[in-house]
């Protein structure tokens, strides 16, 4: 099946959005 | 296919698996058996989400405590070298001096969460123990026989942590662990 990926700026962008806090 | 306990919310950038994170202290003065291993690890939380790790991340201290190790790993894989999901497996290490451990972690576990090493169903979780002197990274995976797989990592560990050539990254097979009692001493295969 399809793998979810994601590369390492796209983890950290997500670090400060509304919903990570 | 493990059942999931947690769930992404409305909105959430989902994981590819869930995680756990444990949170163990040594107790120096009395040895390592796997009672007092047991009684020592203690289960923090799951994420489903990119979203609920940070949150997780956010609440956990990292690397100010000597004696202490955090761990991620799959939803369902208990961190017992004897577990199912680990009976065949090992576990690349990198030793770090004391300073280094927070960023590193971060660059492992983000590369886990993001499904970066490419080895199919292979990783089970990773490490970091933070000791008196010196700081050291672990990250497992089911089948320490696959030498293609064990390759992959090593070479995933080194991009993604930027690793000076001369770090010296070592396997060890979870047998050898239980042989010696021992996670991190009398590595077998040193690269």
């Amino acid at each position: 099946g399809t793998r979810i990926i994601y590369d390492r700026k796209f983890l950290l962008d997500c670090r400060n959005s509304p919903l990570a806090r | 296919s493990r059942r999931k306990t947690v769930c992404p919310a409305a909105g959430e950038h989902p994981l590819q698996y869930n995680y756990t994170f444990w949170y163990s202290r040594r107790t120096p003065s009395r040895p390592a058996s796997s009672q007092s291993y047991e009684q020592n690890i203690r289960q923090i939380g799951t994420v489903a989400s990119v979203d609920q790790f940070w949150r997780f991340y956010h609440l956990i201290r990292q690397g100010d405590l000597s004696g202490h190790s955090d761990h991620l790993f799959k939803e369902g894989i208990k961190l017992h070298v004897g577990d199912e999901s680990n009976r065949s497996g090992g576990k690349w290490i990198i030793r770090l001096r004391k300073g280094l451990a927070s960023r590193f972690w971060e660059n492992i576990i983000l590369a886990m969460l993001g499904e970066q090493f490419m080895v199919g169903e292979e990783i089970c979780g990773a490490v970091v123990s933070i000791r008196f002197q010196e700081d050291i990274l672990s990250i497992w995976n089911r089948t320490s026989n696959d030498q293609m797989t064990t390759s992959r990592i090593r070479d995933t560990l080194r991009r993604v942590l930027n690793l000076p050539t001369n770090t010296i990254m070592e396997y060890k097979t979870h047998n050898d662990s239980l042989r010696d009692n021992s996670s991190f001493r009398n590595t077998k295969i040193s690269l």
